[in-house]
């Protein structure tokens, strides 16, 4: 799966993913990335999410949502939403994977409960992260 | 007065990467693409374009690589094909487009923005979802255009340990699992 999340020069961001889903998926079977709210969601108000991941769990926990509702709603900046539900609520489901996030100031979360994540950011500064690894 | 802030954050997808069996030439390879990718999308925003816009040719960038599960590289189904899945929101306008389960279509992601701005649907699946990209002239390809030698491999490793253990998912139990 692959996903970008971004901030643009009008202040909106966006959230996009596209993926080839499961290894050996059979009957239709469509994990979390088409799922609005689940491996994608975009709100300006509080932030846009892509997901990578076991997608039953993500679709289940409707992952990229419930980062969003806990900023809006709780006030919870985006690192602390985002890591909430990654390595809280869904390791606790059993859930692997993990997601990108950006908020409207262009702060950005790249948390992931699994070994790695193929990932990488630029930032409102231009600083450039590019990692696969936790370290 | 200086230009508005804009910045970017990619994923290529997670699961269980071991070092053990990442070679540097290999680790470098995935980090030439992500690097290009962020930087592409950091220019276009840059310039002034929208985030949608940025998102899709970012995206596009992935899946026409080999190395990630999306586009060429995607992974096969148990019938040996591929089924592919996009989707992107707006989040000033709370827009949403997908398309789920697809298999003619080049970029799903650039289908997925069509469903988002020119259709009254957020989400169109299967055929009828092809017909619509092929309708409003999206690029067709043959489904083996995703195919790759590694992705073929981990499909008949998969098989194989479902034929061991039982049938169905719940013997899902390898990376494969992962999306």
């Amino acid at each position: 799966t692959v996903g970008a999340v971004v901030l643009d020069s009008e202040g909106n961001i966006v959230a996009g993913t596209s993926t080839g889903g499961m290894t050996a998926k059979r009957y239709g079977r469509i994990g979390d990335s088409p799922v609005i709210g689940a491996g994608t969601y975009a709100d300006n108000e509080s932030c846009a999410v892509s997901a990578t991941g076991h997608g039953e769990y993500f679709i289940r926990y409707n992952v990229a949502a419930d980062i969003c509702a806990r900023m809006k709603y709780q006030g919870l900046s985006l690192s602390d939403a985002a890591n909430t539900v990654v390595n809280d609520v869904l390791v606790k489901a059993g859930g692997d994977g993990g997601v990108i996030a950006i908020d409207a100031k262009g702060n950005v979360a790249m948390p992931f409960n699994s070994a790695g994540m193929y990932r990488a950011s630029i930032d409102v500064n231009g600083n450039v992260k590019v990692a696969i690894y936790k370290d | 007065q200086g230009k508005p802030p804009v910045a970017i954050a990619i994923h290529g997808g997670a699961g269980t990467i071991l070092k053990s069996s990442m070679t540097p030439e290999k680790e470098a390879d995935y980090k030439k693409v992500l690097t290009h990718a962020v930087k592409h999308g950091y220019t276009l925003l840059q310039k002034g374009e929208k985030g949608e816009v940025a998102v899709v040719e970012t995206i596009k960038i992935l899946e026409s690589s080999p190395l990630f599960n999306a586009g060429i590289g995607a992974v096969y189904t148990f019938d040996g094909e591929h089924e592919l899945d996009a989707s992107i929101m707006h989040g000033g306008s709370k827009n949403a487009g997908a398309v789920a389960g697809v298999k003619t279509i080049r970029s799903p992601i650039e289908a997925a923005l069509m469903v988002m701005n020119e259709s009254p649907h957020v989400m169109l699946s299967g055929k009828g979802a092809e017909d619509y990209a092929k309708e409003n002239g999206l690029e067709q390809v043959d489904n083996s255009v995703f195919d790759t030698e590694f992705r073929k491999q981990a499909l008949d490793k998969a098989k194989a340990r479902m034929q061991q253990v039982s049938n169905g998912y719940g013997s899902q139990q390898g990376n494969e699992r992962f999306g």
